[in-house]
């Protein structure tokens, strides 16, 4: 039996709309340390690692490790049907090819249950070890996906570069060439609106914007996005959710042959 | 030549 009760039911419908576009169909695992996510694109190129722990629950049961295959675009049109202040409650029994999603309203006068067919994925799972990264850089989202946006309006790759100068974002394309450099500043207002750099080693790796620009529709959880560089592994850009997990991209560079 | 590295070639496969 397993039974989840999710007050901000606006994260997972943030959460689903975030994935949906890289990743087809995904089994989502759930334990006593929460509700979790791991999926490559179909091309292997890129990979979604999502959790949300147990304690961000208002209540969180999980009778055993349960592993539910959905497609992420069903899982989306039903979770569409939420309100944004609803609270979203998951239901599954042990054996059942179903799960429920339950939604209330705050006022508690309107309760809808939706009900979606599972379906067994053969997933790969891929080990990825802990690692001290070369380069972490923490600046808002909303900055990090404008870029992205922008750049992929001239070329379709983007060189993520670190120095002590600040983080450089650069492509080239058929119509020019484009660089934006973001320098570290920690003076602002606001501590979501910094941009901060740490740097051991400066990075230089090469991207498809195609998957940046994937990534940036988790930009509506998180005010700000941390991109952990080192040179020749693949780059993690994680959105950080309130309190309760992260979902973080894993995407492999581009080599010059 | 700009090549499309895929993450199986940096993590395992469990």
């Amino acid at each position: 039996m397993l039974e989840l009760r999710l007050v901000q039911g606006s994260l997972l419908k943030k959460v689903l709309e975030s994935i949906k576009e890289l990743v087809n169909d995904a089994n989502f695992d759930c334990s006593s340390t929460g509700f979790s996510l791991q999926a490559m694109d179909s091309s292997h190129v890129a990979l979604v690692a999502l959790l949300l722990r147990s304690e961000g629950f208002e209540h969180y049961r999980c009778d055993r490790n349960l592993s539910m295959g959905m497609n992420l675009n069903n899982m989306a049109k039903m979770l569409k049907c939420a309100g944004n202040d609803d609270i979203i409650t998951i239901k599954a029994d042990d054996g059942s090819d179903t799960v429920t999603f339950m939604f209330e309203s705050p006022t508690q006068d309107k309760i809808s249950d939706f009900e979606m067919k599972l379906m067994d994925i053969d997933s790969e799972h891929l080990g990825i070890p802990e690692a001290e990264y070369d380069a972490i850089v923490r600046m808002p989202s909303a900055e990090f996906a404008r870029i992205c946006k922008d750049l992929s309006s001239i070329g379709d790759t983007v060189v993520i570069s670190v120095t002590k100068e600040g983080v450089k974002f650069s492509t080239k394309g058929d119509i020019g060439a484009a660089n934006i450099v973001c320098r570290q500043n920690t003076t602002v207002d606001k501590p979501d609106d910094a941009t901060v750099i740490e740097m051991k080693e400066p990075v230089s790796l090469q991207f498809a914007l195609r998957y940046t620009n994937f990534f940036t529709k988790a930009t509506p959880l998180s005010s700000t996005v941390t991109i952990s560089l080192s040179n020749e592994l693949p780059v993690v850009v994680e959105y950080k959710i309130a309190e309760m997990g992260y979902v973080r991209f894993y995407l492999a560079p581009k080599i010059e042959e | 030549n700009v090549e499309q590295n895929v993450l199986t070639l940096y993590y395992d496969n469990l």
